[in-house]
């Protein structure tokens, strides 16, 4: 089992899109993906038609498994989401009550990586999403990750903010003693603007071979997927992004 | 003085861009204006070429004042932009352990609240920009606002997600005895898809007098002042999305 997460502390950059598109294309190929929304907002969740308001279990209950010294089972917590091979670790409001009791639990960065190991012959993939902000959830997120995935937007300002985050996966990964393999991947890339093909430059000089070689490009057609409820490559199997996206997963599973 | 927040837990959806378009309207007009940056990730601060890793006096410290019980002057920590009447204060990474902190300090939720009532004479306008996430500095940014503005893509899943937001802006608008008065703005509006109308009639439904009656249109060009560090109204003063945020601001002004 491989655990990939997506992760970017920049808001909007196409993380849930990332994961719904991925997972769904690893399970139209036929691997058994696990999708874990770990974003108290749920939009990974909302996708498939659940309510993240409604849920009952979700990631947050792995927390309360691990404070409580039980035995973690993720099993417990998964749904299916209605599409072969796909299934999905729903989130919850209540994720976003974590930080706050991060005073008081030890050990609470490494929750998500010894739950997920309970299910390691269940699963060939789990793809993680993760929330726009920098606390425990996002901590567990890298903590947990044979692999991350990093969408930007092609914009000035796009460098800035994945300087720290690069920081902050530095460090997890001397205190997992593990590096973090991380692959910076432009999203909603527009080739009409200048602005954008500035950008993409100074973003193949700074993270030179961290960069995939291409992008995805915009592609207002995921936004039907989204509405439909249904992973693009179902939805809309021969959009250009379903296209670029696999690609990037060819290059991923090659690599 | 007027305290207007911007805010929605929803990632990328110009939260940022309407407080720096707006702060910059509102300066050329010839309001004292001060911008407050209160997402830790630094968006606003690093469009004004500032860089969040190394700003040592920020929003954290009305908290440490706050805890310390020091009389709060955010004039302390106010910096120039180097725009006329156009002042921020800026975000570091550290407000993101505050959520950590939110356990051992009580009244918490009206730090900001109480340290901007110290400047009502110096400014006309504070603008609040909020992180992507429910937490202790998006409930100060709402307990402190006279209105909310809640910008949001015209996508199907946005409703979800507001909901939530509301409810909370209700619980705040209780506990503080004075109703949030809060209007959604819908933004980066592609008029030629037709996912976007549709959304937009959904928002239109469900929201009635709530939603403002237009748009702001997608303009790449917005990008382009971002990448010049320049407020929009100076730099692309003939855009659609200035012409929409300066009728949106008349509105504001007039209601
Ligand atoms: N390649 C693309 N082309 C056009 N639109 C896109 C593309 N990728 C994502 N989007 C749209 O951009 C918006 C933001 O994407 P998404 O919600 O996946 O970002 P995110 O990083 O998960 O956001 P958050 O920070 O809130 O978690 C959504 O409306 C989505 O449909
Ligand atoms: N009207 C618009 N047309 C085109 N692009 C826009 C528009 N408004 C904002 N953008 C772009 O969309 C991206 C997201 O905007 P912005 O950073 O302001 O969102 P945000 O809600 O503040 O994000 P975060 O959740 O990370 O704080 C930026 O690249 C910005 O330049
Ligand atoms: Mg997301
Ligand atoms: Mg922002």
């Amino acid at each position: 089992m491989k655990i990939w997460t997506v992760s970017n502390q920049k808001g909007g950059v196409g993380k849930t899109t990332t994961v719904v598109t991925i997972g769904g294309i690893l399970a139209a190929w036929g691997f058994r993906t696990l999708m874990m929304d770990m974003d108290p907002h749920g939009s990974l969740t909302s996708y498939f038609r659940l309510n993240p308001d409604e849920i009952k279990a979700s990631a947050y209950n792995l927390f309360q498994d691990a404070s409580a010294k039980k035995a973690p089972d993720p099993r417990r917590y998964v749904v299916e989401t209605g599409f072969e091979c796909l299934q999905l670790l729903p989130a919850s409001p209540v994720l976003a009550t974590l930080d706050r009791q991060a005073g008081t639990m030890e050990g609470m960065g490494l929750v998500i990586a010894g739950s997920l190991a309970a299910v390691a012959d269940e699963f060939d993939y789990v793809l993680i999403d993760s929330p726009p902000m920098l606390g425990v959830l996002m901590v567990n997120a890298l903590a947990a990750c044979d692999r991350l995935i990093v969408p930007v937007l092609a914009e000035y300002l796009a460098f800035k903010g994945l300087e720290r985050m690069l920081r902050t996966v530095d460090m997890i990964g001397r205190s997992r003693r593990k590096p973090i393999d991380y692959l910076v991947l432009p999203t909603m890339f527009d080739k009409r603007t200048k602005e954008s093909q500035e950008s993409l430059h100074m973003l193949q000089e700074r993270c030179a071979e961290k960069l995939w070689h291409s992008v995805i490009p915009v592609d207002t057609r995921l936004r039907d997927a989204s509405r439909a409820g249904v992973p693009p490559v179902l939805f809309i199997p021969t959009s250009k992004a379903v296209a670029a996206y696999s690609e990037f997963l060819e290059f991923l599973l090659h690599e």
